[in-house]
């Protein structure tokens, strides 16, 4: 544990209570992505299927547990208590593209061919594009709320925490985990356009982030 | 541990 990964974990967490608390306390969820947050819960429930079969640390073991239930009482939240506030319409990403080349990826591409190590493969490649679905949304309406855009900057900035703690993990510990890493860049690139309307327009009068 | 393998990570 290094102070990348940390953060990055911190960063990660808020996020995901952001989110919760924003459709909570709007009583809405509206501009948000079911589809994206049923990845998410794919993403969690295919990792930490290791919660079964070894324990690791009991922080190790809390946190996924959190980001778990997190997962599922958004989905919850999305697609039964407010159903008639989500924007189905513009939740158009057809997430067969993403799941279906993830899959195979997965399957081809891995650290050994077992059940479990091809799942955590998927997920891993999963959760890198797992946030198109949103983006797409984003771009389709042409604005998000300031607190989404607050939501993406934590999730986005979570896994450049992760890149810092490989850089780190590899040069004190040795550690490389060429998949993540990888899986990890491209997660990161994929927010790179977000980060830079998120600081360019987030001035203080800012109500919403239109992007392009 | 091998290159990989320890999944203490989130």
């Amino acid at each position: 544990m290094n102070v990348f990964r940390l953060t990055g974990d911190l960063s990660h967490l808020a996020a995901i209570i952001i989110l919760l608390l924003k459709i909570w306390k709007s009583r809405s969820c509206a501009g948000i992505s079911g589809k994206s947050q049923i990845l998410f819960a794919v993403v969690f429930t295919t990792r930490y299927l290791d919660l079964l079969t070894s324990f690791i640390s009991l922080y190790n073991t809390s946190m996924k547990l959190i980001y778990i239930g997190c997962a599922y009482a958004t989905v919850y939240l999305i697609y039964v208590k407010f159903r008639a506030t989500y924007d189905g319409n513009h939740d158009s990403f057809r997430v067969e593209f993403l799941v279906v080349p993830v899959g195979g990826l997965a399957v081809l591409i891995n650290h050994n061919f077992s059940l479990m190590e091809i799942l955590w493969t998927f997920s891993i490649y999963l959760e890198s594009v797992a946030i198109l679905p949103q983006l797409f949304m984003i771009s389709k309406t042409g604005e998000a709320e300031t607190i989404t855009t607050h939501y993406l900057f934590c999730l986005g900035l979570y896994r450049a925490l992760y890149l810092l703690n490989w850089i780190w993990r590899y040069y004190f510990e040795g550690f490389l985990d060429m998949i993540a890493i990888f899986a990890g860049l491209v997660q990161t690139v994929l927010y790179c356009d977000f980060f830079y309307l998120y600081v360019t327009k987030g001035g203080k009068d800012r109500k919403k982030v239109m992007l392009p | 541990c091998p290159i990989g393998a320890k999944k203490d990570e989130l």
